[in-house]
C-alpha cells in the first residue's frame, strides 16, 4: 500500500540544514496497524505529513497504491487526500468560524451523497467520540480534548481505508483515550490501515507493529506475534 | 494566596446553559504543589483561566493575594497576570510571526531589566527546555512538542511565584515530560506555588495535592502525607 524509498525532508535555515527525515525507507501493507514513536522533534509528524500527502519530500520516492506521488502537484495530492486518507492533526487544524458539525461534515461535501445522508454520517461520527451535545459549538467554545475529538470525528467520517492519527489522545483522559483506541481497533478489524503517532506505550500496545524514530531515522521496527 | 468562593462560569447558548464551573470553592496556600485532574470537558482549563485572571467568573468571589479580583477590568487583570503569574496554555498560544526567542522574551519586555539581561534570561529558559538549537524557528517551523516547550519556557522566564500549567506535557515523550516535571519540582522546592492540569497519573504523582473535577464541580481533594 505504502512504499517509502530513501525519503528525506530537509529544511535549510540560513547556513544550517535540518534533516527532519533523513533517508527513511518503509513499507506498509494494506490492513496493518502501526504505532510510530520517538522523542519530541524526531520526525514523527514530518513522516506522517509525507505519508498523508500533505507535504512532498526533498528527495526519494513514495509509492501509494502503486502510484508514485512524491512529485505530484498540489491539486492531485489534495484529490488523493480527500478520497483516500483520513488525517488527525497533532494541532487539530479546525476551521475556527465553523462549528463542530460543519467541521466534521467537511470531508463529505465533495462526495456523492445526499445532504440528509451527509448529516447522518456526521452526527454518527460525533456520537462515536462522545460529542453529541457539542455539535453547535465552535472550536473556541470547546475544551482542548473536545477539539481533539472533533478532529478525530472528521478523520473518521468518510470511512477512508487509510487512517493517519498524529497523537490523537494527547489531550484526553485515559478513559476517553482508551475509548478512541477501541474505535481504531475496530476499524483495524474491518481491514483498514491505521498508523498512529504516540508517545504513550499503553496506546502503542493496541497496535501490531511499532516503528521508533530518532533524529529523522528509523532506529527500530518491531512486529508483534 | 488563592481563595475561590462559590465560583461559577456559565455559558449561555441559545436556550441551553453550560455550567463549565459550577459553584466551586477552593483555597490554595503559597508554596503548594497541586495537580488538577478530571475527564475531558470537566472544567479544568476553565478553572485555570479563572485562577490565572485570564477570565472572569459569572458569579462568586476570587481573592488573590488579599485582593478581590473577580470583577476587575481587563487592564488591571493584565497587569496582575504579567507581574505575578506564569501560564502554560493547553494550546500554547504562541505568536506565529515571532520566533521562539521572541516568544519567550515577551513577558520580560515590560520589566525593568536591560536588553542584555533579558536576552540572557530568555536563552536560559530555552536551554532548560532543551531548545537551544531552535531559538530562531517560528512556531510553524517547530514540532508540536517543541511549541509546547516554547510555551513552558515563556511561562518560566520571568520567575513568577505562581505557575499555572495546563497539560504541559501532553505533546512530549515520557523522558522529556519527566525532565519538565523535575524543573517544576525544583521550582516548588524554591517555595513557588505550582498548579498543573494533567490527565496522566505519573505526572500528578510529582505533586502534593490532587484535586479532581467532574462536570464543573470538585469531587475530591486529597493531600499526600
Ligand atoms: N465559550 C464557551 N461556550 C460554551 N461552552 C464552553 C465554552 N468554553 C468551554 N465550554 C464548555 O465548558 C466545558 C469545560 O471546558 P474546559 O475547557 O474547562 O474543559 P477541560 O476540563 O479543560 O477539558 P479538556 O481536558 O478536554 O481540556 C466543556 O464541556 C466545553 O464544551
Ligand atoms: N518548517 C521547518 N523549518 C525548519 N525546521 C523544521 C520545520 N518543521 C519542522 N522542523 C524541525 O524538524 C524536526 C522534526 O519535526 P516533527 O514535527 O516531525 O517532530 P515530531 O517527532 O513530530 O515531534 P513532536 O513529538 O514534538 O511532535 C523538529 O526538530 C523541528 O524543529
Ligand atoms: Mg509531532
Ligand atoms: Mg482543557
Amino acid at each position: 500500500l505504502i512504499k517509502l524509498s530513501n525519503i528525506s525532508k530537509i529544511y535549510k535555515m540560513g547556513l544550517t540544514e535540518i534533516r527532519a527525515i533523513d533517508g527513511v525507507s518503509l513499507e506498509v501493507e494494506a490492513g496493518e496497524y502501526i504505532a510510530i514513536m520517538g522523542p519530541s522533534g524526531s520526525g514523527k509528524s514530518t513522516i506522517m505529513n509525507l505519508i498523508g500527502c500533505l507535504d512532498t519530500p526533498t528527495s526519494g520516492s513514495y509509492i501509494l497504491n502503486d502510484m508514485e506521488v512524491a512529485h505530484l502537484d498540489d491539486d492531485r495530492l489534495a484529490e488523493i487526500r480527500n478520497k483516500e486518507i483520513g488525517f488527525v492533526f497533532q494541532t487539530f487544524n479546525l476551521l475556527s468560524r465553523a462549528n463542530a458539525l460543519q467541521n466534521v461534515e467537511l470531508p463529505l461535501i465533495y462526495s456523492n451523497i445526499s445532504a440528509k445522508e451527509r448529516r447522518r454520517q456526521t452526527l454518527q461520527a460525533l456520537e462515536v467520540v462522545g460529542l453529541r451535545d457539542r455539535v453547535r459549538h465552535k472550536p473556541s467554545e470547546l475544551s482542548g480534548g473536545e477539539r481533539q475529538r472533533v478532529a478525530i470525528a472528521r478523520a473518521l467520517v468518510n470511512n477512508c481505508s487509510l487512517l493517519l492519527a498524529d497523537e490523537p489522545t494527547g489531550n484526553l483522559d485515559s478513559k476517553m483515550g482508551e475509548e478512541i483506541m477501541q474505535v481504531f481497533d475496530q476499524l483495524h478489524e474491518q481491514e483498514n490501515t491505521i498508523i498512529v503517532v504516540t508517545h504513550e506505550e499503553h496506546i502503542a500496545r493496541h497496535t501490531k507493529r511499532v516503528i521508533r524514530l530518532l533524529d529523522g531515522k528509523i532506529i527500530s521496527d518491531e512486529r508483534k506475534g
